[in-house]
């Protein structure tokens, strides 16, 4: 009782399941007597840094790697050994069957008579595969035998694509919650390409941005693209590298024009060219005054979207909505409006009101979405209406969480945001 | 600095490798069955039932022909390298190692 205990890892019971960290950021180590003497140290950690981060892609927890704190604060501690290892009461093998070992909410152990290779590597054991499975053990996960899990106790030799799947990410979820959390701005992203025919066609991707990272959404597999999110720095060309508040794509027989916009400056993305115009055809520069490309806008803005068969940009601040007529360069007299008067909430009270995050059209549900926190509203669409003609123009309805729509958009811990 | 311990860094070069003991007969499987949860502790001698019926669970999980006898497709599934997590429970945090009083 001298000594203070070393900290517990706080635990919390999730919803009948089993126990858990309650922690946001857990803290790991690779122990410096524990490191393999097969790989580079920094390879090893490399690795490591990755296979926690395939999992903070998946769910709301990251993973922080910790080389300074006092041993019995860090909460996840990784170690190689032989046989009898690391003061662990399981003995290791030796080369052949058990390869490695974890303890829930706890260490992890790995057998150094195994050939542990990087992923590059097709012969050995991947190291980045086995620290994935046991990591999965100290977050909770027990064995499974479903094909296509990372949690079948037994080693599958190097598969082509080496991902958490859907079960995967649903078993840890149940543990830990869905991946949850506001967006500066969210759009799709129209791409002209030539089908093997040579005939142009437009093809769509969905892009959240949240602070100075994004993530590609796949719609047709219900989550984001692997590897996501990454840095706005690393992906886009000239914008701002974070707090984007609005995207809007000017898109009529004549024109195609991209524009984002933060603070009171607006930048034109060239999207042939992957990066920002500096000059328009004037020779002006870009960035530009909002004030002056877009008269009688205010800024900073919350978010805007352009609505192609009106061919108006709402653009959104507060309460207010301005539509601006893009043939005209002016805001149609009848505006600001109040938002619950231009888009009323079908339900009395169930209304973002002000300060919308994102206003989002999407091609995938031909659909505008507001995005407010961890909720969206859908905008009543033509199909709605011919379905219920009953339904108010622009109506809201109802709100309902994003992340039961948009899956997986996770955040990861910023020191291996450019992994 | 690859991390050495001794002064001539003997331990540094490659242990002999240690292979694991093939599981290769009744009490060789009754143990692995009851380190991965598949049967109780292993009794003094193989009782045949209790063994078969363990075999049997495991063949069934392993997608193998659940006859509960130790075949040799039985034998290459229990030998494959696997995590050391038994299959039925997680493993609860190790007590921190005792010291030796001073």
């Amino acid at each position: 009782s001298l000594r203070p205990r070393p900290p517990q890892p706080e635990v919390a019971t999730p919803r009948g399941g089993p126990r858990a960290f309650a922690k946001r950021t857990l803290t790991w180590r690779l122990l410096g007597e524990g490191a393999s003497g097969q790989l580079a140290v920094d390879e090893q950690r490399h690795i490591l840094r990755l296979a926690f981060r395939m999992w903070s892609e998946v769910m709301p927890l990251d993973f922080r790697e910790d080389l300074a704190s006092p041993g019995a604060a860090v909460d996840i501690k990784l170690g190689f050994g032989r046989g009898r290892h690391l003061g662990c009461p399981r003995v290791f093998d030796g080369s052949g069957q058990e390869f490695a070992h974890a303890w829930r909410l706890g260490d992890i152990h790995f057998d150094d008579d195994e050939h542990f290779t990087p992923p590059s590597s097709d012969v050995g054991i991947s190291l980045l595969k086995v620290a994935v499975h046991e990591i999965g053990h100290v977050l909770g996960l027990p064995h499974t035998y479903r094909p296509g899990s990372i949690m079948q106790p037994n080693y599958i030799p190097q598969e082509p694509v080496f991902e958490l799947d859907w079960s995967d990410r649903k078993a840890v979820q149940k543990l830990y919650g869905s991946c949850e959390g506001s967006f500066d701005t969210a759009f799709d992203w129209i791409r002209r390409e030539r089908n093997p025919q040579g005939a142009v066609t437009l093809r769509f991707s969905t892009y959240f941005f949240r602070n100075s990272w994004y993530w590609l959404y796949e719609n047709r597999n219900n989550r984001t693209r692997y590897g996501d999110p990454l840095q706005i720095l690393r992906g886009w060309h000239g914008i701002p590298a974070q707090n984007i508040d609005a995207y809007v794509h000017l898109w009529t027989w004549g024109r195609d024009e991209r524009y984002f916009f933060k603070g009171n400056q607006y930048w034109r993305y060239n999207s042939d060219k992957d990066q920002t115009y500096t000059k328009d055809e004037q020779g002006r520069s870009y960035p530009k005054l909002i004030s002056e490309g877009f008269p009688g806008i205010p800024s900073p803005l919350d978010t805007a979207f352009y609505d192609r068969r009106k061919q108006l940009i709402y653009f959104f601040k507060e309460s207010l909505v301005f539509a601006f007529d893009v043939n005209r360069d002016r805001v149609l007299d009848s505006y600001p409006k109040k938002i619950t008067e231009v888009f009323p909430g079908i339900q009395p009270r169930n209304h973002p009101f002000r300060n919308i995050d994102s206003a989002y059209y999407s091609y995938a549900h031909n659909s505008v979405f507001f995005f407010k926190g961890n909720a969206y509203w859908k905008v009543v669409n033509d199909k709605d209406k011919q379905k219920h003609s009953w339904l108010p123009s622009n109506g809201l309805f109802p709100k309902q969480s994003i992340s039961e729509r948009w899956f997986d958009i996770c955040d990861v811990h910023t020191s291996t945001l450019n992994m | 600095e690859p991390l050495f311990h001794s002064r001539d860094r003997s331990d540094l070069e490659p242990a002999p490798l240690r292979r694991a003991q093939p599981i290769a007969d009744p009490l060789t499987a009754q143990r692995f069955l009851s380190k991965y949860g598949w049967a109780d502790a292993p009794p003094a001698g193989p009782r045949a039932t209790g063994l078969a019926e363990a075999v049997r669970r495991f063949q069934k999980v392993n997608a193998l022909p659940a006859s509960g006898r130790l075949d040799a497709v039985t034998l290459a599934a229990m030998n494959r390298p696997r995590c050391g997590v038994p299959d039925t429970r997680l493993l609860s945090r190790p007590p921190p190692p005792t010291r030796s009083k001073r």
